[in-house]
């Protein structure tokens, strides 16, 4: 007979770790630094902080052929008030952006995944330091994730009066990783997040001992992002129900324009009247079975009308070109570099911005395809490129047209910013072909692509001009 | 002010329903029909018994653009138990193949992730109607999930006393989907899998009232895949500390004779010297505080000792030479094919088999590069072929090698049976780059193609001998 059972979350990414990055002991440490790191980038510059990050590798022992490390990643973020501590490090699924709005974050599993591993391959507790603005404590906590309830389970907890005015989160996460081989991708993620980020400050110290400083080169940051209603493009009937149920609306006119983004009164009343719903009925009614039918209908009306303003995209938050020039110029030296950040689009109710740069020659070693920098959401991803939807536009290209000869110097940067990156997967390595991205990308390569091709013309004039 | 929430495991695959592949109507569609019929498989050749399974996709009713599926699948399967069939089908991370066991299923998701995408897009509750072999009663269940408590909401239940020996379970599922855009990916599918299952008989109808019968052509049957204990190379500190708490053991030799395969009292009385442990030790023991270094020394033992014997591969069920050299000539009618079942070989504890068979010429069109079928547990996987590691080998390999100039007429069929595939995602489309099985696929695929050598070089001699 078949043996039924549940299993918890924890338990689920536990056994299945492999969903989450953590494949082996060489993605693990990749995995662990990058989750700590995108958990502090997010709790400083969502905040308007100037973000400085210390990352911390040191060797903690070994057994046999196990290479147990020591990552300390410490950040000046806002911190964790002390009632969610043990929950945001113990409970997986659990988080603070479950909200519609621009993070690096969205699972509410990152640092909770680097800890599972961590404790079955080293069975160390996590170890976290924790200090909000304006708090007169900081507060101290290792635990362990109980994977057959998904909780956590405190080993030790302190507080103390804070005597300076530190906040930020100090977190360390001991784990069986193999430096060696992981290094190149760790050494290359650190350098790609500090490019596009001139107003942090990052701290590397390596397990032999040798510190990367990537110093603050401005303190001008980018807008934060802000927290978004939903679209009515964008909504289920899953989300309505929640809607309706958590709405103080008395009234269907009053839900649309109160509960949703791009719905002024006009539009609700003009789109109510056309979906044959009356304005002044109690939301709540709709959640009565016998209504279900006007229920789907309210649904189905909102995700195909068109008269609604398209998704704000003021709360996103580009890099920006200035931003993105001056990044693949100091890590290039190129003879030529251009940007282009595109207008805002939206893709199933979520704005959507994607950028584009390119830099060709100077420092730039020539190769037989474009050296493609990925990113999304700020995050530069640096696996699983050949089902990235990025990759698949790049690389469809004919650079022919834009005077580009293969073997060539040429780096090309895409960043697509939005309130959910439609990632393939839990370990944010690659992103899915959503039709609206994927032309988004297009229109964005091809456009600096086209100066790129102006550029190379001219030289080739000059070029021609001093031959004779 | 941040706000921490958390969220269950069904509220996170509704919301992130992308990840479960389900990230469109056209998508949805395929994907629906695909977990049904992976469950019925497992059903019926899991257990010897000859499958039997009914597909019906149907429209039901249309709003706007948006269009509405009803899609049954129906088996001569095992049937569910009336206490377990709630939870089944309404509980996310519920399921009967948590075990070590080669099955197609394996998160104790797949029906789930159909049923939400059908309750967000359709509103309707899915319907069971299921008997088990020697049951007196069918049971019929309709029910929705409760996404905030993750758990069945039952709206209709009824059982009838069984006038015949019927068995299995029937389901069905309304959702949005695009039979237009789906109808070559489903077929497809359908197709592929009857190939590699001639014991099988399938029949499929589609929304034009199309009826496609893939008969029986044998009742030969694979040997079924059997459980089997965990692998010492496979442990983790998480999974030891549960074996210990849920064994019987009263010694260390004791646990870990009847808890491991492959580790017989001889090889766990030298391990344990070795590893410096007294074999009479009360296992319980090593749950202590204190004791903890001991029982990570025994976790690090355990994973690299090299006297054990090799994970037990009699378990696993291939799907054999000679039916993928039928279903290859009766898919294809090629002019020459062969296949190779490799010995097993593990990854982390967990035994895998490679299967490779090559078709060539006949009535296959001339391609670029070789038509590759992919199968990972009997399941065809048509998505995402370019990060999987069966794709990266087939097309990494020289084939002028083997007298292959392209454009030719050559498909590649490649299958990984394992009691654990290391799967990128929880949609089952590709598989990661584990070391160990890209190997042994480069072997399977080398040892086929050398039988190609051989026989294209045959066949030019006796072209050459002609034409003098
Ligand atoms: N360094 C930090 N500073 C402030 N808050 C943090 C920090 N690290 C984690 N947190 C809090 O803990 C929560 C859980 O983090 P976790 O990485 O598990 O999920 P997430 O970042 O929300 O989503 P994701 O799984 O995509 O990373 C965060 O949402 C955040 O509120
Ligand atoms: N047609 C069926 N016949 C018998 N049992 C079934 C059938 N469909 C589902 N089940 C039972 O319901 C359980 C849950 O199915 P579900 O598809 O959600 O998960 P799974 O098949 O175990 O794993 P996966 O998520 O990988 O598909 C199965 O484990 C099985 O016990
Ligand atoms: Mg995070
Ligand atoms: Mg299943």
């Amino acid at each position: 007979a078949e043996k039924f059972r549940e299993m918890s979350v924890a338990e689920f990414f536990a056994k299945n770790r492999e969903l989450a990055g953590f494949s082996n002991p060489v993605r693990a440490l990749y995995q662990t630094v990058r989750e700590l790191v995108e958990n502090s980038l997010d709790a400083t510059d969502t905040h308007r902080i100037l973000s400085s990050i210390y990352v911390r590798i040191e060797e903690a022992g070994s057994g046999g052929d196990k290479k147990i490390y020591r990552v300390t990643v410490e950040d000046n973020g806002i911190g964790i008030p002390p009632d969610h501590i043990a929950n945001a490090f113990g409970r997986v699924l659990y988080s603070s952006k479950y909200v519609i709005r621009q993070t690096r974050g969205m699972y509410g599993l990152g640092v909770k995944a680097a800890i599972l591993y961590g404790q079955l391959s080293a069975g160390k507790p996590v170890r976290v330091l924790t200090s909000t603005r304006g708090s007169d404590y900081v507060y101290y906590r290792a635990l362990y994730i109980d994977t057959r309830r998904n909780e956590p389970r405190i080993v030790e907890a302190g507080q103390w009066r804070k005597s300076g005015s530190w906040h930020g989160t100090r977190v360390t996460i001991e784990l069986e990783g193999d430096w060696s081989r992981s290094r190149s991708r760790i050494l290359e993620y650190i350098k790609r997040t500090a490019v596009i980020a001139p107003y942090a400050e990052i701290f590397f110290e390596t397990p032999e001992g040798v510190m990367y400083y990537f110093p603050r080169s401005t303190t001008k940051m980018p807008r934060p992002p802000r927290e978004a209603k939903p679209h009515p493009h964008g909504i289920d009937l899953e989300q309505l129900k929640t809607m309706i149920q958590a709405s103080g609306a008395s009234t269907l006119l009053e839900l649309l324009s109160r509960e949703f983004q791009s719905v002024g009164g006009t539009t609700a009343l003009r789109f109510l009247r056309e979906v044959g719903l009356d304005p002044g009925m109690n939301p709540r009614l709709l959640l009565r079975k016998e209504n279900q039918r006007l229920l789907v209908a309210l649904a189905d009306g909102l995700r195909s009308y068109k008269g609604f303003r398209a998704p704000r995209s003021d709360y996103l938050s580009p890099i920006g070109e200035d931003l993105i020039r001056i990044g693949l110029r100091s890590m290039y030296s190129p003879e030529w570099v251009d940007a282009v950040t595109r207008t805002p689009r939206a893709y199933q109710g979520h704005p959507f911005i994607v950028e584009a740069g390119i830099a060709y020659g100077g420092g730039i070693e020539p190769r037989e395809e474009p050296l493609l920098l990925r990113y999304a959401n700020k995050i530069p991803l640096l696996y699983e490129e050949r089902e990235d939807v990025i990759y698949k536009v790049v690389s469809s290209i004919n650079w022919k047209i834009y005077n580009v000869d293969f073997p060539a110097p040429l780096v090309v940067l895409v960043h697509i910013a939005s309130t959910k990156v439609p990632y393939k997967g839990v370990g944010k390595e690659s992103i899915s072909e959503v039709p609206e991205i994927e032309s988004e990308v297009r229109n964005a390569v091809q456009e600096v692509g086209r100066r790129l091709k102006s550029y190379l013309y001219r030289k080739g004039r000059q070029e021609e001009a001093r031959r004779k």
